[in-house]
């Protein structure tokens, strides 16, 4: 059970306390904003009003004791650098914060900041790729390395064949790393026959993963 | 190529609009801030300001001939609900519209939006499952099953023996779907015996993930 302080109670910061309460943390919740704190009353341990750019403040409330702080200040980036700046200093252990921009983020991390988060930067690109590639949204990218993991249906020209026969991996260059028939689960075997309605769990990288989903229909 | 009409931009609606040009969709972009407009107009192929709330003006930009629509208000959530419901008035065959809270995205979707994002909600919720388990970001949801896949690290407990004998499904209830050898991938077999440095891509539900990562060291 870990301690960890989060500064701004805008969207962001709200989900970030109820998930944390929800998953049995100790959260203090702080916000210049009176409504905001009280809304959160109810959810976190322990919540106060300050300004997060003054440091004794933010001792007084425990900062020095968490194990990790979360700047989750939206617009006022003055108040993001400098709060994190802060925070950093008392020698909080993990630092986040959440930035507006990419040089916003550069100098968060300058001051400090152990991991920058961009929600609204990686929410539009996630949306944009999905809309162009529609399919998109039923895959999702193991992190680290390219590679697009997810379930796709069989199609007509499957059914009857075995992945062997299909020459799978070799026409798509995609793995097949899972079948899922009406619920079960099993591991492919290269004389595994597909059957309607199969759905196969696949890996490959994101091109392959594209031209895959043109050729196979 | 579709035609994309996005409306707001702040933080989000910015990026979607430079992630779909891109990706080379064309973009339409409006704001009733003639600023913001502004900064999109090397991005997008048009842009104009105006009230997202005045049908006659979104017709006038050409919102009825847009496959998509984009409603990236944020703070005001009146304005979100009269753009989405007006943009859906028009018959553009997908609305996608941004919420703030619960409650707001219900109205949106009934107002007529086909798809509701939360990209600070989503974020928080994000941060705070990797704050508590850290090795969560090296995994991701497969959508739509509950199945997360990701990459561990071979632990010294099972280097030097096959997956066989560590009879790997049964004791995790996790599935190696993957080996990673020093870059080079291969499905695994039975008998695969795991070298030091190996990255296993692994499947499983959230809880037996989470058991595997307490366990496997
Ligand atoms: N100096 C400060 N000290 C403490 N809290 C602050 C300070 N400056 C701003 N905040 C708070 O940070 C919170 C989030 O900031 P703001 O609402 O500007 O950003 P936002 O980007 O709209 O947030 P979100 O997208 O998470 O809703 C607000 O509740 C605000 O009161
Ligand atoms: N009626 C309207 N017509 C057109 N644009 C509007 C209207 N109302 C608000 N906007 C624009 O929507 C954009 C995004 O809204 P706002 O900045 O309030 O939200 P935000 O949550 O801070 O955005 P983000 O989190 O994406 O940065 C702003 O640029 C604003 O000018």
């Amino acid at each position: 059970k870990q301690t960890i302080l989060v500064v701004g109670l805008g969207r962001f910061g709200v989900s970030v306390c109820e998930k944390l309460a929800e998953l049995g943390q100790h959260v203090i919740a702080v916000d210049i904003d009176k409504q905001r704190v009280e809304e959160v009353a109810d959810v976190v341990e322990y919540c106060a009003q300050l300004d997060a750019t003054d440091e004794d403040l933010l001792v007084k409330v425990g900062a020095r004791e968490a194990d990790i702080a979360v700047v989750a200040i939206g617009n006022n980036i003055e108040a993001s650098i400098l709060a994190t700046a802060i925070l950093k200093g008392l020698n909080i252990p993990k630092v986040i914060a959440r930035a507006q921009t990419s040089i916003h983020g550069r100098v968060l991390s300058r001051v400090g900041a152990h991991k920058v988060v961009f929600p609204e930067r990686d929410a539009g690109k996630n949306i944009a790729e999905t809309l162009v590639n529609p399919w998109l949204s039923a895959f999702s990218a193991v992190p680290g390395g390219g590679v697009l993991v997810g379930e796709i249906e069989a199609s007509a020209g499957m059914v009857g064949k075995s992945l062997m026969e299909l020459e799978f991996r070799k026409t798509y260059n995609c793995i097949v790393l899972l079948f899922d028939r009406k619920g079960s689960r099993f591991l492919p075997r290269p004389d595994s026959v597909i059957q309607e309605g199969d759905k196969l769990l696949v890996a490959g990288t994101g091109e392959d993963i594209a031209q895959m989903m043109e050729k196979k229909d």
